[in-house]
């Protein structure tokens, strides 16, 4: 009966991941291996294809103010592409948050923690949780955006000007070891909720309750890993492994962004990011 | 709470989309 509560767990999280986020795994592996019936990404490799793809990129949040003019096509710098590019992408990063905030109030139990210990948890999970599922959109070559519409190449981004072209290059190489444990979307869910649920987040005022949370999804994906990965030896101490290195990831991410505002002129952070970041380590 | 108010509602509101 207990491992009766914990498949029930199991498939509660997985049915909530896929409706919360909109593109999974399943659906990305598919576009990067040319498997879907539907069109191939559009290719980003360079300013020209950028400043073409442009039109791709899906920005539902973008302020007016943002969106190209008729008179687009007069003459832009390489600098002003960028650095719309960059907007663009944390308006998604925005939008992003938010699914990963529906989806761990579907945790049982979550939202009858106390809020300030929600708000902290997520303050201090959701870029973990958000580098972890951009993992299943790249390869060693690039990465999807804009919900699978757009592939980016790796070159391109390494090729910006600093400190952008070193935004996404450690991702990918955690990404393309993370990769190799070959989760699938429904293992994804379960240790996303086990990043959520970390009780070692500063200012957590009361860690039981988080740390009670936390015990039963991990025995879930424990329970989930043997039977979906028979074959795969220690795959659950694997995973656990890859959250020291995402803390680290998340610790340059922050420091990378706090050198943009300080040498970006022109770069506004999003408010919701801003909140994330600030104060975070 | 001040310091994390878009956080706060997100938390708060239940599946309407919100204003971000």
């Amino acid at each position: 009966p207990e491992s009766a509560d914990l498949r029930a767990l199991a498939k509660h999280l997985y049915e909530s991941y896929l409706k919360y986020f909109p593109l999974t795994k399943a659906k990305a592996r598919a576009i990067l291996s040319g498997k879907t019936s539907g069109s191939a990404p559009f290719v980003i490799h360079d300013m020209k294809s950028l400043t073409e793809g442009e039109q791709f990129i899906n920005c539902r949040q973008m302020p007016v103010m943002e969106q190209r003019s008729e008179f687009g096509h007069v003459q832009e710098s390489a600098s002003e592409v960028e650095l719309r590019f960059f907007h663009r992408w944390q308006y998604r990063s925005a939008e992003a948050v938010r699914e990963v905030t529906e989806f761990a109030k579907s945790i049982p139990g979550f939202v009858s923690l106390d809020l300030n210990d929600q708000v902290t948890l997520l303050k201090y999970g959701v870029i973990e949780v958000l580098i972890i599922m951009t993992a299943s959109l790249m390869n060693k070559d690039g990465m999807l955006i804009s919900y699978g519409q757009i592939f980016m190449t790796r070159e391109f981004l390494k090729s910006l000007r600093k400190p952008f072209c070193e935004m996404m290059e450690p991702k990918f190489e955690f990404a393309i070891k993370f990769n190799m444990l070959e989760l699938d979307d429904s293992d994804m869910a379960l240790f996303l909720a086990v990043i959520i649920l970390s009780g070692d987040r500063p200012g957590l005022l009361n860690v039981k309750p988080i740390e009670d949370l936390q015990e039963t999804v991990l025995q879930t994906l424990e329970l989930q890993l043997k039977m979906n990965h028979p074959d795969s030896l220690q795959l659950f101490a694997k995973v656990l492994q890859k959250m020291t290195d995402l803390r680290q990831l998340v610790n340059d991410h922050v420091h990378l962004i706090q050198l943009l505002k300080k040498t970006e002129v022109d770069m506004c952070l999003h408010p919701l990011l801003q909140e994330i970041m600030k104060d975070l380590y | 709470k001040e310091k994390h108010k878009i956080l706060h509602r997100l938390l708060q509101n239940s599946t309407s989309p919100v204003d971000l």
